[in-house]
């Protein structure tokens, strides 16, 4: 070890391992984490070797190569994604993996599809004998879904939706796997029933055949092209002209179309928001979190190893963690990740008492929750993107080389800006519950936990 | 705000109470904007948009006042080392009075803290960056990374910063072969200068 990194370790002032635990949430946890991540990085399949010199179809191909085997590897060793080990898979990872979005579409069904719909695609979705992706941000739409132009018209006559996308701004763009891999795609569109919009739903739509993955007739499918990072990921388009589905493709466990064409609608117009909702809590700690902390790990140990200038007159040069203007770049940040740490583990509990309630039928709590993951999400990917920028610079030149690790980290996370809700769009949509509940407050209404202090006198306004 | 030193800003109700302040402030402020261009005759649609830069700033005080609260109830709750306690009070501290230093305009605006007050945090603020820096690589190993993980020749856990480098260069296959370029375009333009 490097001595200058070494004398930092030499006499520590709290147990590492300790701390590891607390992160990890016990020390059977941490046991788990490194079994996981250890089983994992052993892999031969899943070395990493030569990364930044891959290009971007070798990325894709490996990405896909990796879950694919990932799948294999976790029935042979009996793990299951949704149990204890499932949380430090992706971690394990780096991300390095295809069918993200395949992972959206199963969670799709399993939230807002009936017990027959669950039955009926599930199984086939969670052994890949479909592919599916998300299809909802368009070439000329994103966050807003009742701007999306997309469209499914309820035809009694045979008990189909016919499918559109009708101008060229209503092309599904972005979606991931969409691009090479996806056979499926959960589509966000329009519902229509005798001419009157009843607004957005999720259909079912086979995009390639299954059996030599060409385009299903009516289907015009691609990859968008380079993008600034996840080169390992086909980010795809889809336009569609007059696709017929059967009414069973539409999932129904919170509306439902009857045979005669009427229209059945049970819980909240928000439910179309929770498949989004599910993503960003995910993505904060998986995509953000990790991020900054990864590229904290590798500035504060680079600025204790790196030494520059002269600060003592006549003094060897110091290593640059001395500065107290290095310090001020980096010593916050590494208090965020902590910060943004704790927050992440009280959005996972909220979110899951919220998922809870609303299987039971019970709405009330789902604004508070999309307020404060929407803000969550905002605050978060805003603070890690700049802060990882700020790592970087803090590495001075070699901090531009790929090798740092640092480009990729910030390339990848700066992405999570505009994904899954543009930032600013998101901090609007928080403001409105806010703002609802200042109102709330000022009838003399009780409010929510998290705003409860909008309640008490304010002076200065 | 009641402090009078520098170390009354180490104290998480101090700070907890200017966050929410801060957000109660300016949530308060966009409402109330918004009612009076409502009340004078603006459309509700065109209210909103002409506070939506407040309303941005409205949500951005209320996430971070969120995040400094959860913080600080879970360091003043752990049943930890005394150490680690310690330690994670420090970055809790630390990262509350970072916000109020680089945001300090809100802070400031209505008068909950002073100029004088201000003065007191940086001193605060700069004191946990000495306290921190002591522990900040151990902080990071925390984190628990492996090298495999990271992917970075300057943070691998060795330290051994330039040896990665220089082995990571190495490794560029274009670095084991001459290059095309000098066949297709370099060559003949050598050759025939000499």
């Amino acid at each position: 070890v490097n001595p200058d990194l070494a004398s930092e370790r030499a006499f520590p002032s709290f147990c590492v391992e300790t701390l590891t635990n607390l992160l990890d949430g016990s020390v059977d946890k941490t046991r788990l984490r490194r079994y996981v991540v250890s089983t994992i990085l052993k892999d031969p399949v899943f070395s990493r070797e030569g990364h930044y010199f891959k290009t971007r179809q070798e990325r894709y191909e490996g990405a896909v190569r990796n879950i694919l085997h990932l799948k294999q590897k976790i029935k042979e060793l009996g793990w299951l994604e949704d149990g204890p080990e499932g949380e430090f898979i992706y971690r394990a990872m780096g991300g390095e993996v295809a069918l993200n979005i395949h992972g959206v579409f199963v969670k799709s069904i399993s939230a807002l599809g009936t017990d027959e719909q669950i039955a009926k695609w599930l199984p086939l979705a969670n052994n890949c004998n479909i592919l599916g992706t998300y299809a909802q941000t368009e070439l000329g739409h994103g966050t807003y879904l009742r701007g999306l132009e997309t469209t499914a018209t309820f035809d009694i006559s045979n008990q189909q939706f016919i499918i559109n996308t009708p101008r060229i701004t209503a092309t599904k763009w972005w979606p991931g796997d969409l691009g090479k891999t996806c056979t499926h795609a959960m589509v966000l569109a329009q519902l229509i029933i005798k001419e009157k919009n009843y607004g957005m739903h999720l259909f079912i739509v086979q995009v390639r055949s299954l059996k030599d993955h060409s385009p299903m007739p009516g289907i015009t499918v691609g990859d968008i092209g380079p993008k600034m990072s996840f080169e390992h990921i086909d980010n795809g388009f889809l336009m569609m002209r007059n696709i017929r589905v059967p009414k069973e493709n539409m999932l129904s466990r919170f509306s439902e179309v009857l045979p005669d064409g009427m229209y059945v609608k049970r819980g909240s117009d928000k439910i179309n928001y929770f498949t989004m909702v599910a993503v960003r809590v995910s993505m904060l700690r998986q995509e953000v979190l990790e991020a900054l902390m990864k590229a904290c790990t590798i500035s504060i140990r680079y600025a204790a190893v790196r030494r520059q200038s002269e600060l003592k007159p006549g003094d060897r040069e110091p290593k640059i963690l001395e500065y107290q203007t290095q310090q001020q770049k980096l010593l916050p940040l590494l208090a965020t990740c902590y910060a943004i740490h704790y927050t992440v583990c009280h959005v996972n509990k909220v979110y899951d008492e919220v998922c809870g309630a609303i299987q039971a039928g019970n709405f009330d709590s789902l604004p508070e929750l999309h307020a404060l993951v929407s803000g969550m999400k905002a605050y978060a990917t805003e603070t890690c993107s700049n802060g990882i920028e700020v790592c970087r610079k803090a590495c001075g030149g070699h901090g531009y080389s790929l090798f740092s690790g640092l480009p990729s980290l910030y390339t990848k996370v700066t992405a999570s800006c505009t994904y899954e809700g543009e930032n600013t769009v998101l901090h609007l949509q928080a403001a409105r519950f806010l703002i609802k509940c200042y109102a709330a407050a000022q009838s003399g209404q009780s409010l929510p936990q998290s705003v409860a202090y909008l309640s008490s006198p304010i002076s200065g306004v | 705000c009641q402090a009078t030193s520098h170390t009354d800003f180490l104290n998480p109700e101090v700070y907890i109470k200017a966050y929410q302040h801060r957000a109660h402030r300016l949530i308060a402020s966009a409402a109330f904007k918004m009612r009076n261009l409502v009340q004078f005759g603006m459309e509700q649609y065109d209210a909103w948009n002409s506070t939506s830069v407040e309303l941005v700033k409205a949500s951005i005080a209320h996430s971070h006042y969120i995040i400094v609260k959860l913080f600080a109830d879970v360091t003043g709750s752990l049943s930890s080392s005394p150490e680690i306690k310690k330690l994670l009070k420090s970055l809790c501290d630390l990262h509350a009075l970072h916000g109020i230093f680089t945001s300090s305009g809100d802070f400031l605006q209505d008068g909950h803290l002073s100029g004088h007050q201000l003065e007191m945090v940086t001193e605060a603020y700069l004191s946990l960056l000495t306290l921190i820096r002591r522990d900040a690589v151990l902080l990071v190993d925390a984190f628990d990374y492996a090298d495999q993980q990271l992917l970075s020749a300057l943070g691998s856990y060795d330290g051994n910063v330039y040896h990665n480098l220089l082995e990571c260069a190495q490794k560029n296959p274009d670095n084991k072969k001459v290059n095309a370029v000098f066949e297709n375009y370099l060559k003949p333009h050598l050759q025939s200068n000499i």
